[in-house]
């Protein structure tokens, strides 16, 4: 069994980059082999697991660009049964470089099909834009995770991601489900989250996850030290909210 | 005199909407001419203002591909010396369907030449990204507004929006200048925010502003009401926040 998520909003800063980084953590700590795959990039998921930027280093980019196998740009982290995938910069110019490329929306999926056994789960970090970036990451994946603050915004962009996810189904990926939208810096004494909250909950019924991850200024903190808020405080909000997530994502999915 | 100003970060979600509609109204509200124009195809300047999404309207896409002149896309608003030119979806493909233009970068400069007299501010809100839409604005731009949270992967992502600056110089616009580094939600109280801040001084030095605007759900209330905070709270913390900056600005360009 093997389960490749992309986390995606084109809606930014909504919490992608700290979800990836959060998730994968909290499922690797439970023993599941667990693959981090940055495909923004700004490279915050690499970041934030203490990798410093180095555009020579192989990447995303290399394996998308067809100069690099998952295998060659694979690094260990600090939790055993997690690796990562990291981005560079240079991801900026595959939008343009790969445009020529028949299969150019296929890249990710068709690098991952030998690998994917290897890994119980494998998460997808997106960047702000519902670009070739990101569509190779809906055309890889089973399923998606859509952070979303429960902010004014947030509504305006839903029919545009529901909208592309219709494109990829019915060209390149018929299968493709969401496995959850995540209520994400949920602060529920606000009206404005209450009401935006009931619209969500009203469009996305049991899709919405019952795990909202609460502000939290630990989360924000985690990364300047390069670990995940499990490791750098388990016992803060976040890093239980996060346990949570995990707990609620593999029942959702029958597993353990 | 007329300024083109436009506000951009790669980073998601720091407030360049937000900042761009509170701004243009403050500007406004002290009696000059100003114009919005909406760069993001999220279109969520064009929707805070009140505007239903509509892509048949004529947006700043139709402006980059050369099939409406800056004249048959403006809006009028509310407030009387602020009109507006809205965003669409179309401006997704913008980025690919001008790829093969010779001067793809300058289209919106040069649709700007014969207007931007008839304005004391041109006001450009981007999309998180270093894309063409993006390269556009800051080419069109004299100054640039760069709003940023005090948190870690605003640091990261610095110095990649420096080295594209370098490159707009270089190639396109020699006296680009940063008009100033903006501190948005921001909440003094937390190590990290001072941390950070500490950060931002000592690489921006006299470029971060003064003003900071602090976290106050009143601005994230305003957009669904299509309002900006001074008109849908005028009370309100952020109101008070984005009428300082207002009158920041307008000292640091000598005006008034
Ligand atoms: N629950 C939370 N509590 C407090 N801070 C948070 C929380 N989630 C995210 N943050 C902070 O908010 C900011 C935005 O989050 P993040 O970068 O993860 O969003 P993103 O969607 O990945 O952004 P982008 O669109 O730029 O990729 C970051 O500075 C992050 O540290
Ligand atoms: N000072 C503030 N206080 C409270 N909420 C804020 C503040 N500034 C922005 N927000 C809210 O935070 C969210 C992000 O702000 P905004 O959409 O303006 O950022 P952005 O940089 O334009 O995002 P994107 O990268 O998606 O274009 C919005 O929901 C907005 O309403
Ligand atoms: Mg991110
Ligand atoms: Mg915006």
């Amino acid at each position: 069994m093997s389960k490749i998520l992309a986390v995606v909003n084109q809606k930014g800063g909504v919490g992608k980059t700290t979800t990836t980084i959060n998730l994968t953590a909290a499922l690797a700590l439970e023993g599941l082999k667990t693959l981090l795959i940055d495909c923004d990039p700004q490279a915050n998921s690499t970041g934030g697991y203490g990798f410093p930027r180095d555009d020579e280093r192989k990447s995303t980019y290399d394996i998308l660009l067809g100069e690099a196998t998952v295998a060659e740009t694979i690094l260990s982290t600090e939790i055993e049964t997690l690796k990562l995938i990291p981005s560079s910069k240079n991801l900026i110019g595959a939008n343009v470089e790969l445009i020529q490329n028949e299969n150019r929306a296929q890249r990710l999926k068709e690098a991952l099909a030998s690998e994917r056994e290897n890994y119980d789960f494998i998460v997808l970090d997106c960047p702000p834009a519902l670009d070739l970036l990101t569509l190779n990451a809906l055309v890889a994946s089973d399923t998606l995770l859509v952070p979303m603050q429960a902010e004014y915004f947030a509504l305006e962009g839903i029919s545009e991601l529901m909208h592309t996810l219709d494109r990829v189904r019915e060209s390149f990926n018929p299968k493709l489900e969401i496995e959850g939208v995540l209520l994400t810096m949920y602060d529920d004494r606000t009206n404005l989250a209450q009401q935006v909250t009931e619209n969500l909950r009203e469009y996305f019924k049991d899709k919405l996850l019952k795990t909202a991850i609460p502000r939290n200024v630990r989360l924000a903190e985690a990364p300047s030290y390069g670990k995940p808020v499990i490791l750098y405080d388990p016992r803060s909000r976040g890093a239980e909210a996060y346990t949570e997530l995990a707990e609620e994502l593999l029942q959702r999915n029958k597993i353990e």
